[in-house]
């Protein structure tokens, strides 16, 4: 399973299992 | 040989499943792509908006400019016409003055 | 032991996964609906902003009216300055003829 990561909009740190971004609800995978 | 199997089946699930959540996830791009552009362009229409307002007074103000205008240029009509009376009836007494 | 312990963390990979497709297909939904909301929003800006070229027409108009009124107006003016200076002379003509 991959580790936790870090939104690329806000760089808020997400859980691993989060798909969207917690604080800005951009996807994982989304540019800035 | 079931397990094995069976085990076989679990890793190929995991794979589908893996490889729909990579799916889900580029789908999820595009369609945060796609927001991105709307508000993008709402942006822009917001600007372009904040002009109406602005048109609305300035033609308000031309209307009312023109109706004073119009107003002013009926007075100065009506003055035109009680001169030209005048100068009817002065021009009428001098014919007279010069006849007598 | 650890056969066990791996099938364990697989179940629970398995799990995770399955909840993480669940949450992106949830995710799709919610984005969509968000699409849509932007998507009209921008249809009823561009019937709004369908007006400012009407808007501009109909302050153009009014400025050409205003301009046409007012040079109108002038014009009145001079005539009646005119015929204010006529009136003046023939006034003083008949002072002249009525002392003569």
């Amino acid at each position: 399973s991959r580790g936790r990561w870090s939104c690329q909009a806000c760089t808020f740190e997400n859980e691993s299992a989060a798909v969207l971004c917690s604080v800005c609800e951009r996807p994982r995978l989304a540019g800035k | 040989e079931s397990k094995k199997r069976n085990r076989g089946m679990d890793r190929e699930q995991f794979e589908d499943l893996k490889q729909q959540l990579q799916q889900a996830e580029e789908a999820l791009v595009s369609k945060q792509e796609y927001i991105d552009k709307l508000k993008e362009e709402a942006e822009q229409s917001k600007m372009v908006l904040e002009e109406i307002p602005v048109l609305k007074a300035q033609a308000e103000i031309f209307k009312a400019d023109f109706l004073a205008e119009r107003q002013a240029r009926e007075n100065l009509h009506e003055q035109k016409e009680r001169l030209q009376e005048q100068l009817q009836q002065l021009r009428a007494e001098l014919d007279g003055a010069s006849r007598f």
